[in-house]
């Protein structure tokens, strides 16, 4: 363990709540809940030293409560030297003993979603705020495991009833306040007892984005500068890169991507050109290179300069999906059961842009993932993940010719949606490609 | 600027933000050695419990994307004065 040199010169010690989780994002956490939680929270540490800590509630007059630990919930800059960051990154901090007037302040992230054992999807609160209350008293982040103190957020802890410091926390708190004798919780021993965790389904169900987002059939999907988008109508959601959702909320495409025409709702497919790092979108006949995020002057340009041609030697009028795979670096376009295959590292790209000899080929190719898929990335460590309404398929780095490729959720895995109550994937059918199971059941 | 270099670039301002570099210094300018930036990748590497490499690895970007508490890893009391001190300005 590590301490921070820092302690209280007292073992009664009184807290207060500032301020509540927002409703609309934590809707499992009423005030009653998080009150007690925080009790709980508390009584981790009393349970392991000689420490005492009274509640301080509102006086219902408005009028804030003070005491020696001040709990709030904040957003963004919120005048303490340290800025929250949204959702993910940064889930909370508290200040260290003493006599500076932050001293004790825990600070909780309000984009976060607070819950009381909630699934993967949301941050438990108890399991936070007993390493902060940690702070809050002493000590420092350990870096032993098992430790409450460890910098980064583990997962709920099991049983909030029932939590035991570990033998690391134990030894940090005593060394600060002396070993607890007797049986002193020093917490009010009729704490109300916690519901049932609440159903992170329900939970969900709260949000208005709820349907669009987690029933699938995305019209495109990119992983541009390591982030996942999700197009899909007029709209989009992007999941970052250790793999949460930056807003339940989408993003209008008109605001974020500028230069697209008025009214554009839906995309065929997107992708990041490796070369440059330019973005690359395509709706129906036409195309746009944006550099960063604005569209590139001179575009639209008609798709026909790809010199795509089916088998039948008609040009192409519409691209299905799009990807760079990182297994090989070439980029890969799809239409209408046929793909083409590029090479955008030729110095010669802007002034001739067409296929490699050989193709098209047919999509069946790419065995076990759906041949009329919505679109590709690749991901993690160079795989290529293929998307079909709302269900995606994921071929291990090069691996064309997979026997069997098990399709995962969509919106469980990748939008924070929950799982549905029975099977959340389709039918295993031994071709994939010829489901005609209903993929959007789940 | 290459993703690599934006990669590099954000982990090593993770790595200030939570101790393991000294903060940048606006008057100096002071940049980050080759070493000094493997020495801290290998701390941080140690402290999180993971594979020492001293480069920015996959588990170590996955470490440094995992949520977490915004207090430093190593806490200096001139680090703490300092914020408090930006705090009150």
């Amino acid at each position: 363990y590590a301490l921070s040199g820092l302690k209280w010169h007292k073992t009664d010690l009184t807290w207060s709540i500032h301020s509540y989780p927002s409703p609309s994002l934590s809707p499992g956490l009423p005030k009653d809940n998080v009150e007690t939680i925080l009790t709980h929270a508390f009584k981790a540490w009393s349970d392991a030293a000689p420490l005492r800590f009274r509640h301080l509630p509102s006086d219902g007059s408005g009028a804030k409560a003070g005491g020696d630990i001040r709990v709030s919930f904040s957003r963004l800059l919120h005048d303490d030297g340290y800025p929250f960051d949204g959702k993910g990154g940064t889930l909370a901090h508290a200040f260290f003993p003493g006599r500076d007037e932050v001293a004790g302040d825990t600070h909780f992230d309000d984009h976060e979603i607070w819950s009381y054992g909630g699934d993967s999807s949301s941050t438990d609160l108890f399991t936070v705020a007993v390493h902060e209350f940690g702070h809050a008293l002493g000590l420092s982040h350990s870096s032993t495991d098992p430790s409450i103190m460890r910098p980064y957020y583990q997962g709920p802890v099991k049983d909030i009833h029932n939590f035991k410091l570990d033998l690391d926390d134990r030894l940090a708190i005593q060394q600060l306040y002396g070993v607890k004798d007797g049986t002193d919780t020093g917490v009010d021993p009729n704490l109300p007892r916690l519901p049932t965790p609440s159903s992170p389904r329900a939970t969900q169900l709260s949000d208005p984005s709820f349907h669009e987002r987690c029933q699938g059939g995305f019209d495109a999907v990119a992983n541009i500068r390591g982030e996942v988008f999700f197009f899909k109508g007029a709209q989009f959601w992007r999941t970052q890169q250790d793999g949460s959702l930056l807003s339940l909320n989408p993003a209008q495409i008109k605001n974020f991507w500028i230069g697209l025409p008025p009214g554009t709702n839906k995309i065929d497919a997107v992708y990041e050109r490796r070369s440059d790092s330019n973005i690359i979108f395509f709706i129906g006949s036409q195309y746009w290179v944006f550099k960063d995020t604005v569209a590139m002057s001179g575009y639209p340009r008609p798709l026909s300069e790809w010199g795509m041609r089916t088998k039948r030697g008609a040009l192409v009028d519409k691209v299905d999906a799009a990807f760079t795979w990182a297994h090989n670096g070439k980029t890969y376009l799809f239409s209408g059961g046929e793909f083409w295959r590029f090479d955008e590292s030729r110095k010669d790209k802007q002034v001739t842009r067409n296929p490699e000899p050989g193709y098209p080929r047919d999509n069946s190719l790419w065995a076990g993932v759906p041949s009329n898929m919505d679109d590709i990335i690749s991901w993690g460590e160079g795989d290529a993940y293929f998307f079909k309404d709302n269900f995606y398929w994921v071929l291990k780095n090069g691996g064309l010719n997979q026997d069997v490729v098990t399709p995962k959720s969509i919106a469980v895995d990748w939008l924070r949606c929950p799982a549905p109550p029975s099977t959340s994937t389709p039918n295993n059918p031994q071709i994939p490609k010829d489901c005609r199971c209903d993929l959007r059941g789940s | 600027t290459s993703a690599g270099d934006g990669q590099y670039s954000r982990a090593m301002d993770w790595l200030s933000r939570y101790g393991y570099l000294p903060p940048p210094d606006p008057r100096t300018s002071r940049l980050q050695t080759k070493e000094g930036m493997e020495r801290a990748i290998r701390v941080m590497q140690r402290f999180g419990g993971v594979q020492e490499t001293g480069v920015l690895d996959g588990e170590t970007l996955k470490l440094m994307s995992t949520p977490r508490c915004s207090l430093p890893d190593i806490v200096g009391s001139e680090d703490m004065l300092k914020r408090r001190r930006r705090r009150k300005r």
